[in-house]
This record gives C-alpha cells, structure tokens and sequence, in this order.
C-alpha cells in the first residue's frame, strides 16, 4: 500500500545518502521518486555525486563508481529490512585498493545484521573474513572443499 | 536465524557429498576459475526453491544434475541440504520449538523431484512459508549473482521500485 | 600502422590537453576507480568517428564534452586527435607517402563539429575510408569495453557471425 | 560472399582451436555454422570443453571460462585479419592467478601482431606492458596523466 511504501522509501534514502559517501569515501547520493503524485506506479531513481565531481547520468559512472553506488543500495536495503543471510558473487571485482579497502571495512559492519557469504578472487576481502572455504578441482570436472591457509 | 550447514551432492559439479560449516559473520569462499564458488550459490538458491533453469545459468532444470566429467560418468539425482539456526528468532507456525530446520531438495533425472523439512515429505509452498517474514527467500537482494551487481545500475526505474517493495 | 599519439582535450574528463605518446606493443593504462580510464577509450572510438553517444556511456553526444566539476565550470569544445605512424604499410589515396597523419574531431556545445586530417577540413567519411583496407574502424575487435568481454559469448548465433564478417 | 566467408570461418576455427588449449592450459573448443547449408545466413556457435571436463553449454561456464573462451575468439579473430590496434579495458578483471598469467604470455604474443592497449587493475597484467600509462585525478573530476613506477 501506498503509506508503506512510501515509509520504507524513505528509510532506505535515508541509509543511502549515509551509507554511499562512508562507502566511497565522500560525495553524495539519493534516491529519488520518478513520480511523487503516483506512490502506487512510481519507478524509483538514483541520483549520484562522486567526491568532488558533479551530479552526472548514471550511464556515465565508472565500473568502479557503478559497482559502488549498487553496493551501497543493496546495504541501504538490508539496514531496514535485513534478509537472514547475504550471497555476495565477486562484487569486489572492479573495484580498487581505495574502494575495496572501505567495502570490507563497511562489509563488516553489515554483518553484524546478517551472514554474508562472500566469493572473490581478492586477497584484502578474504583477509577480513571470519572463515574461509576453499574450493578446488584436482580432479578435473569434480569439486571439493578444501582447508585455506593464508599467507 | 542463519545458514548453519549446506550439503551439496549431485549438485552441478558437486558429485561427492560436500558439507560446508558456515558461521554468522562473514564466510569467504575462494578457489580458481571454474572450480564450483557459483555452483554453491546456484545451490543455495535451489535449495529454497528455485524454479527458473534460466536463473542457475542452465538451458533446462535437469542441467542441475552432476553430467559427468571425461573420467566419470553422470549421477541420476541432485540433492542440496540447508540447515538453519533459529539464532533467537522462532521458525514460524509448527516448527515454532525448534532450534535448527533442516530443508532438502531432490531432482532425479526422469524429472521427478522431491522436498523435505526435517526429513518429512513436504511442498515448495511449505518451504517458502518457512521465508515469509524473514524475506530469506527474496531473491532480489540476499542473491547478488556474478556480474549482476551492475543491474541494479541499469535497471529501469520500476525494475528499482521491486527492490523498495521487498524491502517493505 | 599503430598509434603514436593520443591528444585529449575537453573530452569527458580531461579538460585539459593531456598527450599520450604510445608505442607499438603492449601499453598499460592504469589507475583509481572513476579516474578516467575508461574514458580514453571513448576518446580513441569517437577520434575515429562513433557515431553512438549510448555506446560511449552518453544519454546523447554532446555528453563527451567536460561538463565541470564542484570547482570547476563546464567546457564549450571537445577535441581529441590521433596521430597514427604508417608502419611500413602506406595510408591509402593521397596520404600514401606519409609516414604518419593526424585525424582531429571537435564537438561544440552548440551542436556544431568537424573532422580533420592533417589539419584540413575532412568529413566522417574520409577518416573511415583511411582505414577501410585494415580494419582500424571496425568495432568489433578493435575495442573491447568494460563488462563487454562476456558479451560474445552471450550473444545469438547471428550476432557472432558479424564478427567473422570483420575478419573477412 | 559464400566462399570467403566460408574461408574466413575455417581461418578463424582453426585458431581457435590452438589459441584456446594454449590459452586456457588444455582442453579444447570449435567453431560450428549453426547452418551448413546456408552459409549466407548462418549463424556461429561455440562448443567448448575446459580442461577435463565434459562438452557443456556455454552458460554453464563460470565467470572465468567465459572470459578464456572469448579472449580466444577475439586472438583467433586477430591472427586471420589484425586490426593496427586493439584496446582491451579491464578484460583480465574475472580471471585468478593461472588464467592471468596465460592470458599475459598469449598477449605478448598476439603485440607483435598489433599495438595493444590494456585498461587494467592487475599488477601481474601492468608487469607484462611495455609501457605503463597512468591517469589519476589528484584534482576531483580532472584526469591527468602521470608516470608510473612498478615496485
Ligand atoms: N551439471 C553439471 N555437471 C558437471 N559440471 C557442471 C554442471 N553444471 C556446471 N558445471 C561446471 O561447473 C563449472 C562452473 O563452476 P562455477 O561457475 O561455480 O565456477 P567458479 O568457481 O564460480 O569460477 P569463476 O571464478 O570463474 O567464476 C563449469 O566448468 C561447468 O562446466
Ligand atoms: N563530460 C564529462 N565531463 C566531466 N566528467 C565526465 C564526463 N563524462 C564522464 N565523466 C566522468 O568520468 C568518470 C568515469 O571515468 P572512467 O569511466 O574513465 O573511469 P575508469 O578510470 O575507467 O574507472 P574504473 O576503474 O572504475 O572503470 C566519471 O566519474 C564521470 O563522471
Ligand atoms: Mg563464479
Ligand atoms: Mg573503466
């Protein structure tokens, strides 16, 4: 109904223009309604603001910048309505030291709320995790676990 | 409540049964290209009920069953178990008392399939009843599948409305 | 032929006239998320006359000039030029006794644009035909853009038999 | 035409099918004309098998696998008709440890063929280049170009 979407709206704004510019390291960002007179039809959208840079199109956002401002809706989400646990498929592959270092700082605030289980390739993520699996294929075609020591 | 345990046997390129022990917090899955890291995410989902092919990266739902390698012959039936932990927050209706849920699901090859809570024969609506108020279920933002996070980006503005709403 | 310089200026985000000076063999080009990578790319696709503003990330083209920054205003012009050695392989028509030319495109905020080649007037089609006989223009394995690796393989039958069209 | 691009085609599917073994450290993969008969209008698909593996369908294929089996069509593509340049931005992002470094030996390879230019985060790629450009944006929103030293 209108009066709750309306309340959840707001709620997941408010933890975005909070969440994105701790998460990127400054600049601003908001959600924003397409159409305010129809709460039952609107389409929702994303203005975005990098450090230091002006208010431009989605489109024209950076790999980095893109995957960024998405990771930092999806957190905005789960502050006010966590789901029990959180699959995370190598989000963290374009990002950059800068950028991968702050998503794992804030990837750990995240779960306190909730489980995430996470898959990367990326050194600096695996360290900030609690466990880690390995998953390997000596035997070609056929998976198992394995125990990950890192050095 | 949390993922405690998830077993994977005949699952994709899992045909040994394979138990991960995951804890709250954070849980890092690593490994090569290609060695399976996805395929526990596809397993997961198809555990609670999955029913696009499409959505696990396959032309059909049988491409789920383990096909075989060049050394190994294909397995007749798929089957994913995960355990939950109640972690202080009551399983709904009558699993209210329990403290862990174990859910499983079965394809076999001839299309037949199966799932179970706690062992006892039992209905997709069943186990997606068990999600309701937790949203564990909601495939829109507990699953972020490989290279889907720029969608989100991409989306059309109404696409983005549905992530509101299953927040709501 | 190869390309020996890439001159930038007003271009996306480099307002000002920034000179990379390649070689032949591998050049790297690095740096921080959103820093302007990417962007050199969408210089050398437009230098040669792109023609889509959506496959250079724009709503329309008149989104490739600087638009300013927090501290900074909006440009009127957006130039880049290319200057490319012959290599032992001669330019075709009237630039075959080069040894290198030197092809600019301008847009203006007002709508206005040229092409050039070695600093007289051309149009779009005399910077294509310079590179009819190698290929330099073809889109579809000169250039592979952020995220659009996997695109050949998700792409239909018809759309991969373009790209044998290009080698032909 | 029919004949030349029939030509074409068995150019290309004979590269791939040493490119890709190379490339990817065994296994194998083919082109094949979704239309023998009609060789205006056929289509082009690909049967791959990684290494050890059994012959599947391409959208079984992890992140990494299709990234490989694209980065040889695109070499195979380049060794029939080379283009003077070719510009690859972020192409090694999905690939571990093993595949990045054959992925770096089969480019130095294809660069006597044509200039290369590589858009990328990976220290292992930046090792492999010729030259290394870098852009930063010490001023929020200006690119500029600066040297770069490997350490
Ligand atoms: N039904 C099946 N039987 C056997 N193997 C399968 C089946 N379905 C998928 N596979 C194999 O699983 C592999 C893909 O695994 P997955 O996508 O989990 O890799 P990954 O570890 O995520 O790799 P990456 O790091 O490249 O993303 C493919 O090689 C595919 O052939
Ligand atoms: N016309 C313009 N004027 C000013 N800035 C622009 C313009 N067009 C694009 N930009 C900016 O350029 C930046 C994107 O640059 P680019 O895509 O080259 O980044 P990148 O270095 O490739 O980063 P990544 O590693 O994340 O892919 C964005 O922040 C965008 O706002
Ligand atoms: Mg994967
Ligand atoms: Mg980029």
């Amino acid at each position: 109904c209108r009066e709750r979407f309306r309340d959840t709206f707001d709620q997941v704004d408010r933890n975005f223009r909070e969440i994105y510019p701790s998460l990127v390291g400054g600049g601003s960002a908001r959600l924003i309604l397409t159409d305010e007179e129809d709460l039952l039809e609107s389409g929702v959208d994303i203005m975005v603001q990098p450090p230091g840079k002006k208010l431009q199109a989605l489109t024209l956002l950076s790999g980095g910048e893109m995957a960024m401002t998405a990771i930092a809706l999806i957190f905005s989400l789960f502050k006010v309505k966590p789901s029990p646990f959180c699959l995370l498929d190598e989000v963290d592959a374009p990002l950059d030291e800068g950028n991968g270092a702050r998503f794992n700082r804030t990837l750990q605030q995240m779960s306190e709320l909730s489980q995430f289980i996470v898959i990367t390739h990326n050194k600096k993520t695996m360290e900030c995790a609690d466990t880690l699996y390995g998953v390997t294929m000596a035997v070609p075609g056929v998976s198992r676990l394995v125990s990950v020591q890192l050095d | 409540m949390h993922i405690r345990k998830l077993e994977i046997c005949g699952f994709k390129s899992f045909p040994d049964r394979t138990a991960f022990h995951f804890g709250p917090g954070i849980s890092g899955v690593v490994g090569p290209n290609g060695c399976g890291k996805s395929n526990v995410v596809d397993a997961v989902k198809w555990c609670l009920g999955e029913q696009s092919a499409k959505s696990l990266r396959g032309g059909s739902m049988q491409d789920v069953i383990f096909a075989g390698t060049q050394a190994r012959t294909q397995m007749g039936m798929a089957e994913v178990s995960l355990t939950f932990a109640a972690d202080g927050v009551p399983f709904p209706g009558e699993f209210a008392h329990h403290e862990e849920i174990r859910i499983t699901r079965r394809l076999f090859r001839d299309g037949g399939g199966e799932y179970r809570i706690n062992e006892a024969r039992a209905r997709l609506r069943d186990v997606q009843d068990l999600f309701l108020d937790t949203g564990a279920n909601n495939r829109m933002y507990s699953f972020i599948e490989q290279g889907r996070i720029g969608q989100i980006i991409s989306a059309r503005p109404e696409q983005r409305r549905a992530l509101i709403e299953e927040a709501a």
